[in-house]
């Protein structure tokens, strides 16, 4: 058993789901906020068997885009904002992280 | 150190940390959505030693209780509604599902 | 790649993600609330080159302060309040509690 944790953008949200629902894996939702634009997205907590983890990140590739976006990025410090102008950034969002742990025990109570 | 991870139905949520409370149990709740039933339940995260993973387990396992649940339910690519009468479904719900990882390194700051 | 779990308490939820964005880790964050004061806190999960993992737990440490807190502590059991009268229990909240995972496979879609 593995446990696969994918953060996925939330446009992509609704596709993904869809997406896992059609292959029949089972998996749990979790709300979650990115750390640098702290906009919504979400975490997927998917158990799989040992040999469906490679069809699990498969489907997960399929339903997510990568697109840009510009984004008026403060640095930290700059506290409160008052004069300073932010200069809009160009970053990549969308596609998804992937990490995937080995799962010592599995119950299904 | 062991990271036990539970998905709790909503129902039994309540009992199930007042439980783990009562056996003396440290843990974290995460809300969260099943992903077939999109329905609201909860993720807990409890470290436990080694030695502790058999009595957490017991200790879901004695407050969830399975049910019976009828549901309808649209597959994924039924969208919109409109004309299709959805049969309902007995899906089992209730339980929890456990999985348990193993952790290199626990820190309390 | 390690998957460094933090449960940070809510005041220290600020300073924690701006030393790590100024560390530039990448996190996600996770709404929580702690299993036995049910007081909101946070969960980051911040995936890491296994190198990295000192310098993002000394990140977590500089932010976090312990403080103590008094609360009224009503066992689980003890519903509904009426005549019992809470005697004010003093814990230490902050630090943080920090969990260090192995991770199989990492994946940027
Ligand atoms: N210091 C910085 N300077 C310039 N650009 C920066 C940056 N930190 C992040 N970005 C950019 O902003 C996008 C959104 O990051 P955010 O942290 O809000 O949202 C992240 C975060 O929630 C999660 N994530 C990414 N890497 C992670 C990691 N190592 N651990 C945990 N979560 C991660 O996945 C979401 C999407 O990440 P992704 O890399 O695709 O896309 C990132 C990246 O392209
Ligand atoms: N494709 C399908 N066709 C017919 N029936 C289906 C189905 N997928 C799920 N079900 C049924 O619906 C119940 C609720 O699933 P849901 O995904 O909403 O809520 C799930 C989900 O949040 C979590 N879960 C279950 N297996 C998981 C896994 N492998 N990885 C992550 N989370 C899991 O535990 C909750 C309860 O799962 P449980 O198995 O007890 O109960 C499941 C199962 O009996
Ligand atoms: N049975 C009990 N009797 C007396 N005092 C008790 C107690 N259980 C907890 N406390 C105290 O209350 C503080 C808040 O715990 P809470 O569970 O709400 O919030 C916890 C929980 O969300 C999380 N946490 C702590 N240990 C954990 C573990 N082993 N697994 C998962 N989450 C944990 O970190 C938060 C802060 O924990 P921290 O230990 O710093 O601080 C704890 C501890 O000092």
């Amino acid at each position: 058993m593995k446990l696969v944790i994918a953060v996925v953008h939330e446009k992509d949200q609704r596709h993904v789901q869809d997406s896992l629902l059609e292959s029949a894996f089972q998996f749990t939702n979790v709300a979650s906020t990115g750390g640098f634009l702290r906009e919504g997205n979400v975490t997927l907590l998917i158990g799989v068997d040992e040999d469906q983890v490679e069809q699990a990140i498969d489907v997960i590739r399929e339903s997510c885009q990568t697109r840009e976006q510009y984004v008026n990025v403060m640095p930290p410090t700059m506290e409160p904002v008052g004069t300073v102008i932010p200069s809009p950034v160009k970053v990549l969002v969308g596609g998804a992280i992937v990490f995937v742990l080995d799962v010592e025990r599995f119950e299904k109570i």
